[in-house]
């Protein structure tokens, strides 16, 4: 197989915008919905008709003339059909074939629509003849099914099918996209506590509670988005994130699960099993000093080197033997490019110096953490010194990054 | 046999236009014959034909069956 790219995100749409002369819209739509079921039925993917608007992968019928593409078709034989690869999803058919279905006669449009739609998931053609992405149409079969190298190709981009989506999505075409449930109740950060804090890409300090993140600023709480907003496939109520400057990824886990995104991207492959540390994690956190992330769950924690494989057969070791001061199942945790660390549980937080010691006067109230209300810097009497509260006073971020992800 | 020149530009058009054969940089349309050559070797290869570089029978039919019109991968340097 030969990949050429691929989507950033599994849960795609699609458009029947015409329809050829030998074939009823009816038995075009069996057709082509049966398609896009080979691929959606060995890899994470699942795909939505729509039949008004935009949609991502677009199949229509043109022939020797187009107003809308170059790529003109050549009439009987020869040229059946062209596609563009992600994220175009233009796919086009040549609409003098003698497309057919069920029959040896013609050409079967089944078969060719799964070849291109094949082609605009990213694939690229096969050196296998009796694949479905070999480039020549091998003919009518009716019990036709993937060869495995198209199962290995679609496989590479977009992973494995995981078991428990069969009982999820075991439904007949149209595949219904995933229930996008409505989001929880919007939480209040000023009174809230929290899932989840992280100092993210850019240095902003994201929150998250429930279905939804917001930023931290100096001037208090940004606004709220749902999670899935701005990660997608990332679900809410999360039990730990951690952004990591040295690889420039970011883990979310929850339950026994783990996502990971480069920038707002999600990593192929995942979500991924955690199989090395516990499930329902309590917090995690990135430690400058030694690079390392580090993994809580009730009294213990985990530290993992992203980049070497780490014996985490030692762990999970006693939190309070390396974290001094701290209660056990945080809700959250982070830290700050200084070293400085925080701790989150209900509503109180601690500060803890580089020698990862909870400093006077902590825990405190999160209100106080998220400056809800309050515009003055906190400041530590003792010493007189402005403790960066959030993370942005000291990059001097602004909030607005936010909004241009969001862009 | 040699082909003659409506035959030697359709096979010509077929594997430039699915990247078996691919333009000089220099924008001599002329093809060496080793270029040709090795392009058929390789269309008949990933055909599962017999590799001779030579046109023949088999591969004349291969090239009149019905396909995708994307581009095949499999010429080493044109891939690249």
């Amino acid at each position: 197989y030969l990949l050429l790219g691929h989507w950033r995100k599994k849960h795609l749409t699609f458009r029947i915008l015409n329809v050829p002369s030998t074939l009823s819209l009816p038995a075009v739509r069996a057709a082509l919905h049966r398609a896009f079921k080979y691929w959606s039925s060995v890899a994470p993917l699942t795909f939505r008709e729509v039949k008004a608007g935009w949609a991502d992968i677009r199949l229509s019928f043109h022939g020797r003339q187009s107003p809308y593409c170059s790529n003109t078709f050549d009439g009987p034989g020869k040229v059946l059909a062209h596609a563009d690869i992600p994220e175009l999803g233009s796919v086009h058919f040549d609409k003098d074939e003698f497309w057919t279905e069920g029959t040896y006669q013609g050409v079967n449009l089944r078969i060719i629509a799964a070849h291109e739609v094949g082609h605009a998931l990213g694939l690229g053609h096969s050196r296998y003849t009796q694949a479905l992405m070999a480039p020549v149409y091998a003919g009518y079969r009716p019990y036709f099914k993937l060869h495995p190298d198209d199962v290995a190709g679609i496989q590479a981009l977009y992973g494995k099918r995981r078991p428990e989506t069969d009982e999820e999505e075991e439904t007949e075409m149209p595949t219904v996209s995933p229930v996008t449930t409505q989001p929880g109740p919007m939480p209040n950060p000023c009174s809230s506590d929290v899932d989840a804090v992280m100092l993210g890409p850019r240095g902003k300090t994201y929150a998250f509670k429930g279905d939804y993140v917001w930023t931290v600023t100096d001037s208090g709480p940004g606004p709220l988005f749902q999670i899935s907003a701005l990660w997608e496939g990332l679900p809410g109520n999360l039990d730990a994130a951690v952004y990591s400057p040295r690889t420039g990824r970011t883990h979310f886990f929850k339950g026994n699960k783990v996502w990971r995104y480069v920038d707002f991207k999600m990593s192929p492959g995942f979500p991924m099993k955690l199989n090395r540390v516990e499930p329902n994690l309590d917090a995690a956190l990135y430690w400058p000093v030694n690079q390392k992330v580090f993994l809580f769950k009730g009294s213990g924690y985990w530290q993992w080197d992203e980049l070497a494989r780490t014996d985490l057969s030692r762990y999970p070791k006693p939190i309070k033997g390396l974290f001094t001061g701290v209660p056990d199942q945080p809700s959250a945790a982070m830290s700050w490019q200084d070293g400085q660390v925080y701790f989150f549980k209900g509503k109180e937080y601690w500060r803890l110096n580089q020698q990862l010691r909870v400093a006077k006067g902590y825990p405190r109230n999160v209100t106080h953490w998220m400056h809800c209300g309050l515009q003055t810097p906190d400041t530590n009497s003792l010493t007189g010194d402005v403790t960066p509260l959030t993370t942005d006073r000291v990059l001097g971020t602004t909030p607005s990054t936010m909004d241009s992800t969001l862009d | 046999r040699a082909l003659g020149p409506t035959e030697k530009e359709a096979v010509l058009d077929y594997l430039l236009q699915y990247g078996y054969l691919q333009k000089p940089l220099e924008g001599a349309d002329d093809f060496r014959l080793e270029d040709i050559t090795e392009a058929l070797r390789t269309f008949q290869e990933a055909s599962q034909l017999p590799v001779s570089g030579q046109m023949d029978d088999a591969t004349r039919a291969r090239m009149k069956q019905p396909r995708c019109g994307l581009e095949d991968p499999f010429n080493q340097k044109s891939l690249k």
